[in-house]
């Protein structure tokens, strides 16, 4: 399977609808400080099922919907999509007869949440359960977030242990 | 089960020894158990030896040292488990050119099996994108997605400049 | 004793939060002490509102406004009671073109009263050196001191030569 | 008081006497991953009468000195010698009257140690002193070591507590 595209809408600081297209090989992810880019990792991780605030760089799930800025009010919604192609074959049960899988995950400011693949509305384990059976979900390696590697080099010999059972 | 986890782990052991010998071109590296009788709760301890060097626990290492080692032990999980998509978030920032060289050349054969997303501020690593989006935040606390090149700006710099529309 | 304590820690506030606008040409940072009540002991946050951002902890910024808001509180530290001399190992890698620009103009001040040495791989920083060091380990694990100088190499890279002797 | 040379022999990589010369202003130092460039900072540190091994990133005070490489054999003396120069008026008790100072530190393998100021023999507590007197006693600010930055934005707000008082 690959990644076809990213969309996110009221996601931390994409207070407008933007979308990352992927290609096959190395897309590059640029820009200064501050500008957003590690978001869009959060944003991978939120929409692949991310639970832990803490991995999210937050306080509280609310945090990543749009909290406002000097000329902008909060949004009250925070909805990213990740579609993936070239899925057939990979996946078990209802899902497995698509080409193409749009994963979506939105999150409201009243906390209600709202999981959806290819616009059924489906359970935060179903998202997951479909990323397990792409072998996406070998989270260690996968995604390696801002600061990951120097978690791993001061970890304790026990901290890496997990960590190392995490990738692998 | 402790089979399950000593095959991974060996094959794991194996493999980061051949990529570290790759990213240093020489020199050796291993995991060891802290605790061999007991494989299923020890803890994991990093040791390596640049070339021409002592061999040494991983936290004795220089910065860039230490950085692609660690990058090393990553790449090698990553060989032995190829997921689909792979997101890296400017794991090069440590790394001189040279290592950088090298950790591209590595990253560019794993893209064989997978689709990498890499998040960075370097130069190298920007001239062998596929593809390069920049993120910017005109309007202060609201981001943007454009696309971009990069382009020699004639004083000894390359810029990154937004792709025509 | 508290009295000293409060009256360090109230100078370091100011100079943190006038710092801090000068890095990120606005915004606004300030240094909260958890315990009001228990000023000796209590310990200390440090909250950072980057230009048209909220106002929030130090650790949810992002990997290079952490690390400039950390600069601007050392230096500030710095600024309170100056050292004759100050060694700064890489603490520009995580920052931007940008910041590292603001950080070299902060840094040019400061050396009105005292002596610098940074390590660095940045170019920037490296083109505001006075004089310029390279260290080199030809002979592998047996490091040399060379002078050297910084030449463009024509294709959009600025490269480390050594000074001819 | 400023930095008029650092002179190394036989500390960690610097198996051949090297000097570092010092001007006033901003002295950059370069070089590739690994070649030695915050060996010369653990230099200063070790020379200024750091006690910590974990400060100088080592086991034991006696990894300090160079312990092989390919090509040559161990040595059995490491020593650093710091030269201050413009420090009258500033510094009291005996080493007053001088315009310059050189700090020597010696390590030998056998595990003895040596301090000297101007070559006369002194205890780790005179070099600390001087230093207190001008002013380069403050480690807080001083030296910022590879990493220092992370440790004080992941501390917890008590140790960074800590490590604001060191400051400051
Ligand atoms: N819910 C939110 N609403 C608005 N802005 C947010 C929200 N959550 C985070 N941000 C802002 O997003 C910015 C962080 O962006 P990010 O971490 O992606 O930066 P970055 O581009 O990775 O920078 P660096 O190069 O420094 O790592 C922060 O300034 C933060 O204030
Ligand atoms: N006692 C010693 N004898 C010989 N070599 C040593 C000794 N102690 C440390 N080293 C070596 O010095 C090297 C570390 O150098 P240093 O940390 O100064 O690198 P650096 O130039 O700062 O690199 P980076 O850019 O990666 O931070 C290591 O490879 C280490 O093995
Ligand atoms: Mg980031
Ligand atoms: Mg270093």
């Amino acid at each position: 399977m690959y990644l076809k595209k990213l969309e996110m809408l009221g996601f931390k600081s994409f207070a407008e609808s933007m979308v990352v297209t992927f290609q096959p090989g190395i897309t590059a992810i640029v820009g200064p400080n501050g500008c957003g880019k590690s978001n869009i990792v959060d944003a991978i991780l939120w929409v692949l099922g991310e639970q832990s605030t803490k991995s999210l760089r937050s306080d509280r799930m609310e945090d990543v919907i749009f909290n406002g800025s000097e000329t902008r009010r909060p949004l009250n919604l925070s909805e990213a999509i990740l579609t993936v192609g070239d899925v057939s074959g990979e996946i078990a049960g209802q899902f497995g007869d698509f080409e193409e899988i749009a994963i979506s995950r939105r999150l409201f400011r009243t906390g209600e949440s709202e999981y959806l693949i290819n616009k059924i509305p489906c359970r935060l384990k179903d998202i997951r359960d479909l990323l397990i059976d792409t072998g996406a979900g070998h989270k260690g390696h996968t995604i390696i977030e801002q600061g990951k590697v120097d978690q791993l080099l001061n970890a304790s010999p026990l901290e890496r242990r997990e960590l190392i059972e995490e990738t692998a | 089960t402790k089979e399950m986890f000593l095959s991974t782990y060996t094959a794991l052991r194996e493999k980061f020894k051949q990529v570290f010998r790759e990213f240093f071109e020489g020199g050796q590296a291993d995991l060891v158990l802290l605790d061999e009788n007991n494989a299923l709760e020890s803890g994991i301890e990093i040791v390596a030896q640049p070339p021409g060097k002592r061999l040494k626990s991983i936290t004795l290492l220089s910065g860039g040292e230490k950085a692609l080692t660690a990058i090393a032990l990553l790449f090698s999980s990553f060989l032995i488990h190829p997921s689909p998509f792979c997101v890296l978030d400017e794991i090069d920032a440590p790394l001189d050119e040279e290592n950088i060289r090298r950790f591209l050349k590595v990253l560019r054969r794993m893209t064989d099996h997978s689709q990498f997303l890499i998040i960075t501020h370097n130069k190298r690593t920007m001239e062998h994108a596929d593809l390069l989006y920049g993120v910017t935040m005109e309007e202060a606390g609201v981001s943007k997605l454009v696309s971009v090149k990069l382009e020699s700006n004639g004083n000894g710099h390359t810029a990154v400049k937004p792709a025509a529309i």
